[in-house]
């Protein structure tokens, strides 16, 4: 299924 | 000082109940051009994006930008007090530590007004670049918000998958496994009905069905939905708010272990 994505590992927090 | 008179209030309404859930504590930046919000769930994997233009009001005036701290459940609480057919005004002093929510009878016989107290918040803001997604697919907002429902009474997760001849929907759990697909479908009468799919590059990415689930309180937003992905970024969900802008929520994929 694998791990749950956090979106500042896609997103770059500015 | 910042004012915004809304004529349909209730969109206001509907903008909290998809969000209040998902969202704590969030900043509305006010500016001459609209208000917008950005915010995370406490856990950074789905975001919310709010777009309301200043063209989009009976009347707007934002001085200079404000950021006005809300908790949206206190938000909640107050617009539920507005009826759905309520002319809605935001108001707020430039160095003042309140919103006023002014609510007017369509025939104009009661006027209310609701003083909210703000917040402090140091939010965090994602860049999110523009980016050209590999599928888009636009459907009936009912019938994703179905789908959705579905799926979540028999798994946690579901593989969205995009191919030219349509969108997929799987799941799995203890007591079996689902699979549903909606083919590009443009001959229906009415253009709320359709589901369109653009693609460059078949996709295949898997969700956690709870976020999906809480994104679909925006079904009243609008009749269509838009989703959009790519390989290995966050899916986008978004509903148009006619003549306003949008709400459009963001989920991160699970990724290989």
């Amino acid at each position: 299924k694998g791990a749950q994505g956090r979106l500042d590992t896609f997103f770059k927090i500015t | 000082m910042f004012e915004g008179r809304l004529l349909q209030g209730s969109l206001l309404k509907k903008v909290l109940e998809a969000i209040k859930d998902l969202v704590t504590d969030t900043n509305f930046d006010c500016s001459e051009t609209g208000i917008a919000l950005q915010a995370m769930d406490s856990s950074h994997v789905a975001l919310v994006s709010l777009l309301l233009k200043d063209t989009g009001f009976d009347h707007f005036r934002c001085d200079r930008n404000l950021a006005l701290g809300i908790n949206l459940q206190n938000m909640s609480k107050m617009l539920k007090c507005a009826g759905n057919d309520d002319i809605i005004t935001l108001k707020a002093e430039d160095e003042g530590d309140t919103i006023t929510f002014m609510f007017e009878s369509p025939n104009q016989d009661k006027i209310s007004d609701f003083e909210m107290k703000l917040m402090d918040i140091d939010s965090e803001h994602l860049g999110i670049p523009d980016t050209d997604y590999q599928a888009i697919v636009t459907m009936p907002s009912a019938e994703f918000q179905r789908i959705v429902r579905d799926l979540s009474s028999i798994g946690d997760t579901a593989v969205i998958g995009v191919t030219k001849e349509g969108i997929s929907f799987s799941t799995g759990g203890d007591i079996g496994k689902a699979n549903i697909v909606c083919r590009q479908n443009t001959n229906v009468d009415k253009e709320e009905d359709q589901t369109t799919v653009e693609i460059h590059e078949p996709v295949s990415l898997t969700f956690a069905l709870r976020y999906l689930n809480s994104f679909t309180k925006a079904t009243a937003l609008s009749p269509q939905v838009t989703l959009s992905l790519s390989k290995e970024l966050p899916i986008v969900v978004e509903y148009k708010i006619e003549k306003m802008g949008f709400l459009r929520f963001y989920l991160a994929p699970k990724i290989e272990e």
